[in-house]
C-alpha cells in the first residue's frame, strides 16, 4: 500500500491511497484504500490521513474519519490523534499499521507499529526526508 | 498571504527486515519515495494543489516495482492482481475511488478521474476498468502489475499452506 498527504498554499487538504491489497488475498476481497473515511481522509482545518496495514481493521474503526474527528471534537493534536489509533486501537487488536497524515498547519506525521515503513516528508525549510526502519 | 505547506508519504508498513532485501533494492526503494516527495512538493511549491500534489506522489510509487500498489502489487489467491485506491479533496469533500480493478495503470488517476467528474465515489470491479477505458486512463494487461518477488511470495505462502493446513499467515507473508 501507498499513499500521500498535501496541505497546499491555499490551506486545502487532500489524501491519496492505492494497494494491491495482500499476498494471497480472496478475489474480489476490498481494502480500506479504497474506502472513503477509513484509509483515505481529508477535511480543511484539520487534517488529511492516508493508511495502511491490515484494511480490515481501519474500516472498522472508520479511521481516518476517527483521527479527524478525536481532532476536530475533542481538540486532539494530529500526534495525539493519529498514535491513538496505531499505538492504542491498532495494537489493542494486535494489528500492523501505519500512516501519513498533515494538519492545517503543515504538521505532519508518519506513526507504524511494525519494524519498519516506507515513508517520507518534506521540512517546512523544503528538506526531503525518506526512511524505512528506525532510521 | 500564502500559509504553509507540507508533504508527507508512505509506501506500505510491515516486516521486512534489513536482511530481506538487497542493498540495491532498498536504495532503489529509497529513491522511488524521494522522487514521490519531489513530484508533490514541486506542486505544491509553487501554488498548486494539494489534490494535485498527492495524485502525482501515489502514482511514482505505483509506477515503482518496490512497493504493493500498482507495478509490483500483492497477487490474490487465485494469482491475479485487484488493485484499490482512493483520493480526497478536503476543501470539499469530493472524494474518489475504485476498488478490484485489475486493467487501471494507476488506479490513483481512475480514483481522481472519478473525483472530478463528481457523480459518483466509488466504482468496482470490470465496470471500473471500463469506466476508467471509456475516461481515456492508460489500461495495460493484468501481467503489468506482476513482478517475480510477488510470485515467489504467493508460491511461498501457498506451500506453507499446504504443508501446514493449520497455517495462518503472519503479518510478514500477507504484506511483505
Amino acid at each position: 500500500t501507498v499513499g500521500a498527504v498535501a496541505l497546499d498554499r491555499a490551506g486545502h487538504l487532500a489524501a491519496a491511497t492505492s494497494t494491491g491489497g495482500f499476498n494471497n488475498k480472496p478475489a474480489a476481497r476490498v481494502s480500506d484504500s479504497s474506502v472513503i473515511g477509513a484509509g483515505t481522509y481529508a477535511r480543511d482545518g484539520v487534517c488529511a490521513v492516508s493508511c495502511t496495514g491490515r484494511g480490515e481493521f481501519f474500516i472498522r474503526l472508520v479511521a481516518g474519519h476517527e483521527i479527524a474527528s478525536r481532532m476536530d471534537y475533542r481538540g486532539q493534536s494530529l500526534k495525539e490523534a493519529t498514535d491513538g489509533v496505531i499505538f492504542g486501537d491498532m495494537k489493542r487488536w494486535d494489528v500492523g499499521a501505519g500512516l501519513c497524515a498533515i494538519d492545517a498547519n503543515g504538521n505532519a506525521v508518519v506513526p507504524y507499529n511494525t519494524i519498519g515503513m516506507y515513508r517520507g516528508f518534506v521540512t517546512p525549510q523544503g528538506g526531503l526526508h525518506v526512511g524505512v526502519h528506525d532510521d | 498571504m500564502a500559509g504553509p505547506v507540507g508533504v508527507a508519504i508512505h509506501g506500505g508498513c510491515g516486516a521486512l527486515r534489513r536482511e530481506d532485501l538487497t542493498g540495491a533494492e532498498w536504495a532503489a526503494a529509497r529513491e522511488a519515495l524521494r522522487r514521490s516527495l519531489r513530484a508533490a512538493w514541486d506542486i505544491v511549491g509553487r501554488g498548486g494543489s494539494s489534490l494535485d500534489a498527492v495524485e502525482a506522489a501515489v502514482t511514482v510509487m505505483e509506477d515503482s516495482p518496490a512497493f504493493n500498489a500498482g507495478h509490483g502489487a500483492a497477487l490474490n489467491a487465485d494469482g491475479f492482481h485487484e488493485l484499490d485506491a482512493s483520493i480526497m479533496d478536503g476543501a470539499t469533500l469530493r472524494a474518489g475511488g475504485v476498488s478490484c480493478v485489475r486493467r487501471i495503470r494507476n488506479p490513483v488517476r481512475a480514483a481522481r478521474a472519478i473525483l472530478d467528474e463528481g457523480e459518483w465515489v466509488n466504482f468496482a470491479g470490470e465496470g471500473a476498468d471500463a469506466w476508467a477505458e471509456r475516461a481515456g486512463l492508460a489500461m495495460v494487461p493484468n501481467a503489468y502489475f506482476t513482478t517475480q518477488r510477488r510470485v515467489d511470495a504467493l508460491r511461498t505462502l501457498k506451500e506453507l499452506e499446504a504443508q501446514h493446513a493449520s497455517h495462518r499467515a503472519s503479518e510478514g507473508e500477507k504484506h511483505g
